[in-house]
C-alpha cells in the first residue's frame, strides 16, 4: 500500500459526507445506497464513521462533473479517467468528483459506481494507488463483485496504517493476491482456454505468457466481468470451443470472454447429478474421447459430451481408476495425454494409457519459478 | 501505411498524455533533459511498468500500452 506523501489524515474518526448532485444514469437511492456501502468498506476496517448530511459543509463533498470542473483536473469524457479524489484536508480536501460522461451502473456492466467510489474514498482519507493487483487501491478498474468488495489485507493495512485498528473486537482481514512462485500456492480449479493453462485461485488467476518473465496474475473478472470469484472447478470442451466454470452447485458457460446468457444454471438438470452433490471439486475434459470427468470428494462421474447424458455406472472411486491418486482433488487439467492432478502444494502426472502416476511436482511447477 | 503511422501517432500522444498525469513527466525535461544519457520517457516508463509488474524495458511495449489504455483513477500513482 502507499499512503498519500505527506501523510495526511483526517484529525477526527466522525466524518460527514454530502452528495451535491445526482448522475441522471441511476436511480437517487441507488446513488445514495452505492456511496453508502462504499464508506462501509472503509468503516468496517477502521475507527472511522460516516454521516450523510444534507446542511452545512461536509467533509467530504461528493459530486458528478463534465470536462472541466475547475479543479485543474478536468475529465476526459467516456473511459479513460472515471474519477479522482482530493487527500484530506478543508474546502476541497477529501472531495469525491465522478466522470458524469461516464455510463455508472449498480451492477457488473462498465462501471459501477459504489466500486469506483470505494476506491475513491481510499483517497479521501489519505491512501494512495497501491501496486498490488488485488488491492482496492490499484490503479485500474477491475470489477469485482456485485455486492461486496472484499478488501485486501494491503488495504486493510493502508487504512489501519493511517488511523489505527478497528474497534471491532474480532479484527478484520483482508485477501491476498497469490504469488505464482508462493512454495504454499495452491489452486482452486485449472482449465486450459484455446491453447493455454489458466489457473484459478480466489478472485484471480494467474497464466503464463510469452510476454512477461513471471506468471500474470490478474482478476478474473479482467476476462469474464460476470463470474464470481473462488471458483470451484472448470473445463474447456475444444469440440464446442467452450469453458465451463463451478461454483456450489452452479455453473457458467463461456464462449471466449462472454458467459453466454442463461447462466448460472445448476449442475442437476443439465448433468443429472444427484442433490447430495453440493458442488465439484474439479473437472476435465477430454477431446478425443469426448468425456469429460468431475470429481466429487472421492468419487468421479463421466459425461458423454456428445450423448449429453452421464455414463452409466457412475459414480465410481477415484482411487479404483486412478491409481495414487487420493480423495479430494483441488483442480485437474489434461496436458498431451496427461492428467495433471492438484493436491494441495502437490502436482500429479497421470498418464491415461499406462493408468499410473509418472511425476510428483510442486503444483506451481508450469510458471518456471 | 499510413494507418500504422497514425496509429503511431496516437500511441506516443497516449504515452506522453498518460506519463504527464500518473507519472509527474515534465515536457521541459524531455525536450531539454538536465541528463544527456538518460531519457525522461524511459525513466518514467520503467517506473510505470516496474509499478505495474510488467518488464521493465523503458520501452512502450504492446502490454505497457495496454495498461494505459484501460479504465483508472484519475489521482497520479507517484508525486511530484
Amino acid at each position: 500500500f502507499a499512503i498519500t506523501e505527506g501523510n495526511p489524515k483526517w484529525d477526527k474518526n466522525n466524518l460527514t459526507y454530502s452528495i451535491e448532485n445526482y448522475t441522471p444514469d441511476l436511480a437517487r437511492e441507488d446513488v445514495d445506497d452505492a456511496f453508502r456501502k462504499a464508506f462501509k468498506v472503509w468503516s468496517d476496517v477502521s475507527p472511522l464513521t460516516f454521516t450523510k448530511i444534507s446542511k452545512g459543509e461536509a467533509d467530504i463533498k461528493i459530486s458528478f462533473n463534465y470536462r472541466d470542473h475547475y479543479d485543474n483536473s478536468p475529465f476526459d469524457g467516456p473511459n479513460g479517467i472515471l474519477a479522482h479524489a482530493f487527500q484530506p484536508g478543508p474546502g476541497i480536501g477529501g472531495d469525491a468528483h465522478f466522470d458524469e460522461e461516464e455510463r455508472w451502473t449498480k451492477d457488473h456492466k462498465n462501471y459501477n459506481l459504489y466500486h469506483v467510489a470505494a476506491h475513491e474514498f481510499g483517497h479521501s482519507l489519505g491512501l494512495a494507488h497501491s501496486s498490488d493487483i488485488g488491492a482496492l487501491m490499484y490503479p485500474t478498474y477491475g470489477f469485482n463483485d456485485l455486492d461486496n468488495i472484499q478488501l485486501s489485507q494491503d488495504d486493510i493495512d493502508g487504512i489501519q496504517a493511517i488511523y489505527g485498528p478497528s474497534n471491532n473486537p474480532v479484527q478484520p482481514t483482508g485477501s491476498t493476491t497469490p504469488k505464482a512462485c508462493d512454495k504454499k500456492l495452491t489452486f482452486d480449479a485449472i482449465t486450459t482456454v484455446r491453447g493455454e493453462k489458466i489457473f484459478f485461485k480466489d478472485r484471480f488467476y494467474l497464466r503464463k505468457t510469452p510476454y512477461i518473465p513471471e506468471a500474470e496474475v490478474n482478476l478474473i473478472s479482467l476476462f469474464w466481468p460476470n463470474l464470481p470469484g473462488g471458483i470451484e472447478a472448470a473445463h474447456e470442451v475444444t469440440e464446442k470451443d467452450i469453458v465451463r466454470f463451478f461454483k456450489d452447485s452452479k455453473f457458467w458457460v463461456a464462449l471466449g470472454t462472454n458467459v453466454l446468457p442463461g447462466y448460472p444454471k445448476d449442475i442437476y438438470t443439465t448433468f443429472g447429478f444427484p442433490k447430495t452433490v453440493k458442488k465439484i471439486d474439479a473437472s476435465v475434459s477430454e477431446e478425443y474421447t469426448g468425456k469429460t470427468y468431475f470429481f466429487v470428494g472421492n468419487n468421479y462421474w463421466r459425461y458423454d459430451e456428445r450423448r449429453r447424458s452421464m455414463d452409466a455406472g457412475y459414480p465410481k472411486l477415484i482411487i479404483d481408476d486412478f491409481p495414487g491418486i487420493g480423495s479430494k482433488i483441488d483442480a485437474v487439467v489434461n496436458d498431451s495425454g496427461f492428467f495433471y492432478f492438484f493436491i494441495g502444494t502437490r502436482q500429479y502426472k497421470f498418464d491415461l494409457q499406462a493408468k499410473r502416476v509418472v511425476a510428483i511436482l510442486k503444483s506451481n511447477s508450469w510458471f518456471n519459478c | 501505411f499510413p494507418a500504422g503511422l497514425q496509429t503511431k501517432e496516437q500511441d506516443a500522444k497516449i504515452i506522453q498524455k498518460y506519463l504527464e498525469k500518473f507519472y509527474d513527466l515534465k515536457i521541459d525535461e524531455v525536450k531539454n533533459p538536465k541528463n544527456k544519457n538518460s531519457n525522461p520517457v524511459t525513466e518514467k516508463l520503467k517506473e510505470m511498468q516496474e509499478f505495474f509488474g510488467l518488464k521493465v524495458t523503458g520501452k512502450p511495449d504492446a502490454e505497457t500500452l495496454k495498461i494505459m489504455k484501460m479504465p483508472r483513477c484519475g489521482v497520479p500513482d507517484v508525486f511530484s
